[in-house]
């Protein structure tokens, strides 16, 4: 079933907090090319999921974020 | 593993720590114990001497903090990021910072987060070890609950904190005041805390010499046990694991608390029954069965259960025939068969090794089918059998299956 619009909002929130904290991902505030931000998180995205060894997809799919919720260490897992 | 950028490390082997403040969660001899306990896993491994300090500046400031509390990275509440600690350097260089918001606690439990668990892992960014993306290794970044009595670390973690600083010194040259063992009790907590009094004198922990692993390559090397795992072959000895997987051509160099940290160093025997993804391994009188890294409930349980005589007090080596779902048993000179359709011992066994294996004349440490054949291990021989003709194929080193 598709996701409640809700829950996927707070999920992207979730998964640019968890990338900013974690993989150097910096979201342009006012940028006026969304398109551009969303490859640069798809990007980052990947990243994590190559690092965690999971299916690199670039999307925001379940065990990507089942991964993010996971309790962590707050030292990034990259170098910025 | 991995290092910070420019890999930073302490310059001295003498390295001080101070505790600033404490959990309410937990007794404070129980949070000193636990960064005491952290500390010597790292001290085992290095030529590294941690001394706590009670007051001034230490190399290491730990602290127990919630939200905001004056760093880059405020905490978040609850769950989340649980603590995080500083590459080597001065001031803030080195200090590990633990969310108070957490539950902390001695033990492993749902309820809580395992002080020493999380400890140990921050004390090696504050020695200068990045994240690993080695699953089970201490530094991945992920919080893993294991149940962390005679917890050791895993060989990527050794690894990596021996790039940085190398191995212990010889015992000959560690100074002779060493740090008591101390394995915590898995029990239920108390429920007040009570305070304790600083020490006057510092507590200093020193290095023991880790058992080293044999040479892949030792023409003399042995194994106590030997299992497929889906797809993969494990070689086991004593604390340590060689790992031969068809999806990497290096062998991999792993430990058995890696993969199954509540499991007993030194297994007697152990099989996989594949079409159950299962792996049995033996000690002693017991056994226990695991599905990959899960442990499964009810084990261990007697090796009695599977139908040996009490007479019978530990294993030799076992072996599964996929194609006959028999599982063979050595004990000594003789071996028995079990069948694991009906789950009960054969009738008409125990039978002499040497009566039906031809060739065979020595008791058997470990057994392992692979491509159609069986391969029985003595010492640092192994014997390829062809188990249809009962047949003795060739004689092979026992390491031969490293690419020596």
């Amino acid at each position: 079933f598709p996701v409640a619009p809700e829950k996927e909002q707070k999920d992207m929130q979730l998964a640019k907090k968890y990338l900013e904290n974690f993989y150097d991902f910096k979201e342009e505030k006012h940028s006026l090319f969304k398109a551009k931000d969303l490859s640069r998180m798809a990007d980052k995205i990947r990243e994590m999921q190559s690092f965690f060894g999971l299916e690199m997809t670039g999307e925001l799919n379940q065990k990507t974020l089942d991964m993010m919720k996971q309790p962590r260490c707050g030292i990034p897992d990259v170098r910025s | 593993y991995s290092t910070f950028p420019y890999s930073p490390t302490w310059k001295k082997e003498d390295v001080t720590y101070r505790i600033l403040n404490y959990t309410p969660d937990m007794l404070q001899a129980d949070v000193d114990e636990a960064i005491a306990r952290a500390f010597q896993l790292w001290s085992s491994v290095t030529p590294l001497r941690f001394t706590r300090v009670y007051g001034g500046q230490a190399d290491i400031m730990i602290s127990f903090a919630a939200g905001f509390h004056g760093d880059f990275y405020s905490f978040d509440g609850p769950g989340g990021t649980l603590a995080h600690a500083y590459a080597p350097g001065s001031g803030i260089g080195g200090d590990a910072h633990f969310d108070e918001d957490e539950n902390w606690t001695k033990f492993t439990t749902n309820s809580g987060y395992n002080l020493f668990l999380v400890a140990a892992h921050e004390l090696g960014h504050s020695l200068g070890l990045s994240h690993s993306n080695v699953f089970g290794a201490l530094m991945y970044p992920i919080y893993m609950p294991v149940d962390t009595r005679n917890y050791q670390l895993h060989q990527d973690d050794i690894d990596g904190i021996q790039a940085l600083y190398g191995p212990p010194k010889e015992p000959d040259a560690l100074p002779t005041k060493a740090f008591p063992p101390q394995e915590p009790t898995e029990m239920i907590p108390a429920e007040a805390p009570t305070p304790t009094l600083p020490r006057e004198e510092p507590t200093e922990i020193t290095p023991s010499k880790p058992p080293q692993r044999p040479d892949d390559c030792d023409p003399h090397l042995t194994f106590d046990a030997i299992t497929t795992l889906r797809g993969e072959t494990l070689f086991f000895k004593g604390s340590y694991v060689w790992r031969k997987s068809p999806y990497f051509s290096e062998i991999e160099h792993d430990t058995i608390s890696s993969f199954w940290p509540s499991l007993i160093d030194g297994f007697d025997a152990a099989y996989e029954v594949d079409k159950r993804d299962r792996v049995l391994f033996f000690k002693d009188d017991q056994y226990w069965a695991v599905s990959g890294y899960r442990i499964e409930s009810g084990f261990p349980r007697p090796i009695q259960n599977l139908g040996f005589p009490s007479s019978v007090r530990r294993i030799d080596a076992a072996v599964h025939d996929q194609s006959t779902k028999r599982t063979y048993f050595f004990v000594g000179n003789k071996y028995w068969s079990y069948n694991e359709n009906t789950q009960s011992m054969e009738r008409g066994y125990p039978r002499k090794i040497a009566s039906d294996f031809q060739g065979i004349v020595h008791p058997i440490d470990a057994a392992l089918q692979k491509n159609g054949y069986f391969y029985f291990f003595h010492g640092s021989n192994q014997y390829e059998v062809d188990m249809k003709r009962k047949k003795l194929i060739r004689t092979m080193k026992s390491n031969s299956w490293f690419n020596c």
